[in-house]
């Protein structure tokens, strides 16, 4: 199971539609401070299901909305829609690929939809359960982590052990 | 749910050992399940002692050894229950030369049940990715992809 | 004591908006005293603004941006009352190249009254330096320096 | 005013006697990782009268003694000295250099020392006072310090412009 396309508008610092094809393998996400890179693992996360305004490092949902730039006017609506192989067939639906997406409203609505039919944030966290996906301490490391990871406080630790049980 | 837990714990703490000594080139590592009446309640203590050195607590590593403890607890979880996919974002920061290169290593062992996705400033881990893509703001607060992808061709002599 | 830190605090929000200014090549940035009935309890606010952006939160900026609006205070701080030596531990880890060059620069610009003394794996930075000294463990566990201090002589042509 | 000299024994990772000569200016310290760059950095603060374990990256003041390595004993004391050049005549002595200097024994017992000559932490202190040195925000700054910089908990960044008042 892979990654094979992410595609994004309105979220964040990609008001445009944006779209990134990855591959299987190793691959290395480069640019400058502040151009971006870390709110495409912010979307990942966003269209995965993150409840957490604080991993994405705002105080609210709404804040992942693209809130404008020198020339371009606030977005209305953020979506993200990432579209995974299912090569090894480790998902438990017939598909080959599946693409999951999510949207939200400036007025804070939204949705989630699975190969563009609308579906619950629960049928997602379904397709994804015991697939190591989803859990987002186990597919995303950043250097904050490391701290926590390491820490007397053992919880997050703890969360990991279960996910791979 | 409890045996799953210890039978999980057991695994996870030999990966532990095997990649920490991959990584440190040597040391000792262990992961320590404190005895509690419940084990799903129980916290889970590491402890890794780098070649050469002493065992001391865990915040007296230095910034890159702790950044190599965090990064071998999560692969001893993955050689268990891979993640299909993993991000990782700047986490090769702290590293000097040949920690970064042991990490690489580590890193391509592993592709073959998991797509890596590394955000980095690392020269070294540019030229180790098989893909690399730019992200630039040519316009100001406005993020663009810019597909410097090469696929690796093998060198010619 | 009031009049004092409210005079200093004035100073340094200017310092913090100009040393901002040549950090991010533009935007705004600025100091808020929280109004409180005693100046000296209340709490001090940051605005950051890097050209061509809205203004967000402070958690909103990038891990880069994050770190030079952290060295703009410092500096700013120094310009009311310099430290006559700063200790800058790996804080150029999260910097792309061309911030680096310019967070150098304005390291520089402040030596006259301050000693710097900067731990780092970056190449860039051991090259802005005066002196450099290597650090080894041959011994493991037992550090021992290298003085590897060159002093810069001017290049000839 | 500058640090000239930097001289440990039994401090963390430095059991033998080692010497560190600064000039003003930029100095770089270079090393792989763990070899002792950031160990430098704690001597500096300790020397200085540093009390909290925390910030030296130990739970109790002693964990800075020299815990032995594959080929060397513990040590039973760890001492340091600083010495600083009052070029500037920013410290209030007759003194062209000071030279600060702490020690502790294995029992938790210790010992400050100006020019060779024991005193008490408030000597040097009050010696610092209002140089900028000593308050080790102002003169110390690592990647963790960022986060707390910025932090909606104000109370360190507070601080500093207190030691700029
Ligand atoms: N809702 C939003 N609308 C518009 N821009 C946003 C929004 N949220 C964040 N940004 C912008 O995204 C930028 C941060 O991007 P990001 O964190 O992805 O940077 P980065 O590429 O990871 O940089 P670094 O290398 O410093 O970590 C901020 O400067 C901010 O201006
Ligand atoms: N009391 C002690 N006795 C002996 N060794 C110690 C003691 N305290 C710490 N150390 C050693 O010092 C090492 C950490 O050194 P330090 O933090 O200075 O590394 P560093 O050069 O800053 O590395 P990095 O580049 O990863 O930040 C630890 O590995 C530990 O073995
Ligand atoms: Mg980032
Ligand atoms: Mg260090």
């Amino acid at each position: 199971m892979y990654l094979s396309e992410l595609e994004i508008i309105g979220f964040k610092s990609f008001p445009k539609k944006t779209r990134l094809v990855f591959k299987a393998g190793v691959s290395a996400i480069v640019g400058p401070n502040g151009c971006g890179k870390t709110n495409l693992v912010d979307a990942i996360r966003w269209v995965l299901g993150e409840q957490r305004p604080t991993v994405l490092r705002g105080e609210r949902m709404d804040q992942v909305i693209f809130n404008g730039s020198m020339d371009q006017k606030p977005a209305g609506m953020s979506e993200v829609s990432l579209t995974i192989e299912n090569n090894k067939n480790i998902l438990p639906i017939e598909y080959q690929q599946v693409t999951i997406s999510r949207r939200v409203y400036r007025d804070g609505t939204g949705e989630y939809l699975l190969n563009g039919i609308p579906c619950r944030l629960k049928d997602i966290v379904d397709l994804f359960s015991d697939t190591g996906v989803g859990a987002f301490a186990y597919s995303v490391m950043e250097q904050s982590m490391v701290e926590s990871l390491l820490s007397e406080n053992a919880w997050e630790r703890r969360a990991l052990f279960e996910e791979a049980a | 749910a409890k045996d799953l837990f210890l039978e999980t714990f057991q695994k996870v703490r030999g990966n532990f050992q095997s990649v920490f000594g991959q990584l440190f080139e040597g040391g000792e590592a262990d992961l320590i399940l404190e005895e509690m009446l419940d084990p799903l309640e129980s916290k889970i203590e590491i402890f890794a002692r780098p070649r050469g050195k002493r065992l001391l607590t865990l915040s007296q590593l230095s910034g890159g050894e702790k950044a190599l403890v965090a990064i071998a607890l999560l692969f001893a979880l993955y050689l268990v229950k891979p993640s299909p996919f993993c991000i990782l974002d700047e986490v090769d920061a702290p590293l000097d030369d040949m920690n970064l290169q042991r990490f690489l290593t580590l890193v391509k062992n592993f592709t073959a049940n998991t797509q890596f996705i590394i955000i980095t400033h690392n020269k070294q881990t540019m030229d180790a990715a098989d893909i690399l893509y730019g992200v630039t703001m040519e316009e100001p607060g406005v993020s663009k992809i810019v597909s410097v992808k090469f696929e690796k061709e093998p060198v010619l002599a």
